[in-house]
């Protein structure tokens, strides 16, 4: 069947119609296509190994492999198209699924997560991540943020300051992402937003992803002595990522004034009715 | 009237590293969840009545608006960008039309987005319209759901054929 898209004037997203996943994003002011494949994965959490007793825990991300497992190879999907909205509904499993949304005049696409119950029944502690994959050839290099303000080039099992002898290779190209990650070929660059703080990295060329939620069986042994086991509310999270696609020149200016909405976002409050304040600046 | 007091209090201890990055035991976590709640319900303005569940539960704030006899609101949306933006405010509604007026009483277009999930209460019915925000500033709409059309008993006139 053919792929499924939802577009408006300036970006169109196209899903692949045999698996439901995200496939590409093209920008259509500046004629960019990019092949993005985005999906969830979970990392096995360590309970300690012959390497190493630390287990993965509340202050300690330490997966016990380095590949991680796919939630779902395909996402069950729905549409919803009105003059308003357009949105596409995946559905990757019990306990995890999103939502790809597209307004009028944005020029980004909001992907709405929603992670949990993670289940543990299998006694294996999971740490979720969204991974977006593509074929830019990034050399090894990623971009995160520290606090919103300045940008940072992250380079895989480097670190500027001291001679790195790299011994965990995800934990060890793990950063903290506040509010943007992104990687770039020097011509076109892939922009995710965060709203709120996530761990994040690109552990292969053209590859990006975020820590969206984790599940844990084992402390840690820092302190806290209680494995980051969620059990109630906290249990279910939901979020949004911000997905850009520009070019390099022209990303800085897109990514800067959305994370600006994103952090000093709009509040909303209702009233009866009554004389209404009309808008006042 | 609202209080931010409590909820400056609360943000001022959910300072601690613990509080951002979770790194705490669990009913210490419940605890800085419940002085968040506690903080923010002494901000809301109670008694709005607009919830599903009816006048007094703020629990189910803006949960299900537009109930019956509830059908008018106000939306007032602020925007603290030192810029103007535009906005798709998204509202859980009960089914119906809606009608949605901006601050100069002009029609907005509106939608009532019905999801086709099967628990409702998962997905209630959004409704969704589009914002202009003042930098710094606030707009007010207001939304008004329109009666539902009890369509009459009438007989279909013929349609007077036209030639192309």
């Amino acid at each position: 069947s053919p792929a499924l898209t939802i577009e408006n004037e300036h970006i169109r997203a196209t899903f692949d119609p045999d698996t439901g996943l995200l496939m590409e994003i093209m920008n259509m002011n500046q004629r960019l296509l990019l092949p993005v494949r985005q999906t969830f994965f979970w990392y096995n959490a360590s309970v300690g190994d012959n390497e190493s007793d630390q287990a993965s825990g509340a202050y300690i991300f330490r997966p016990n492999q380095q590949k991680p497992l796919p939630v779902s190879r395909w996402a069950q999907i729905r549409l919803v198209k009105t003059p308003l909205v357009q949105e596409v509904h995946q559905n990757f499993s019990a306990w995890c699924s999103q939502v790809v949304r597209l307004y009028p005049g944005q020029r980004h696409l909001e992907l709405e997560w929603s992670v949990g119950p993670i289940p543990v029944g299998d006694t294996w502690g999971k740490e979720v991540i969204s991974r977006f994959d593509t074929p830019l050839e990034t050399k090894g290099r990623f971009y995160t943020d520290s606090n919103g303000r300045e940008i940072l080039e992250r380079r895989r099992d480097y670190r500027p300051t001291w001679k790195l002898n790299q011994t965990e290779p995800v934990a060890g190209n793990y950063y903290p992402v506040n509010t943007r990650i992104y990687i770039t070929d020097g011509k076109m660059q892939l922009t995710v937003l965060t709203d709120r703080s996530q761990g994040g990295s690109s552990l292969r060329d053209g590859s990006l992803e975020l820590m969206v939620h984790r599940r844990l069986l084992k402390d840690d042994e820092r302190g806290v002595s209680e494995p980051l086991m969620e059990n109630g509310s906290g249990a279910w999270v939901r979020g949004r990522h911000l997905v850009l696609l520009d070019t390099a020149q022209a990303a800085a200016a897109g990514h800067r004034l959305l994370a600006e909405q994103e952090v000093l976002a709009r509040s909303p409050a209702l009233l009866h009715p009554g004389p209404a304040p009309s808008n006042s600046a | 009237s609202g209080d931010s007091a409590p909820l400056n209090k609360a943000m001022a201890v959910l300072q601690h590293h613990d509080a951002v990055s979770g790194t705490s035991r669990q009913h210490v976590a419940d605890d800085y969840a419940r002085q968040l709640a506690a903080g923010w319900g002494s901000c809301e303005v109670r008694g709005t009545g607009l919830g599903r569940h009816g006048g007094g539960d703020t629990k189910g704030r803006g949960r299900g608006l537009g109930k019956k006899g509830q059908g008018q609101f106000q939306v007032i949306v602020y925007n603290p960008l030192g810029r103007k933006v535009n906005w798709m405010v998204r509202l859980p509604v009960s089914e119906g039309v809606f009608v949605v007026k901006d601050p100069n009483g002009r029609t907005v277009p509106s939608d009532v987005v019905i999801y086709p999930s099967s628990d409702s209460q998962a997905h209630p019915p959004e409704l969704l319209f589009s914002a202009s925000l003042p930098a710094l500033g606030f707009s007010t709409y207001s939304v008004a759901q329109v009666p539902r059309w009890k369509p009459q008993a009438r007989t279909p006139q013929p349609i007077p054929r036209r030639s192309w």
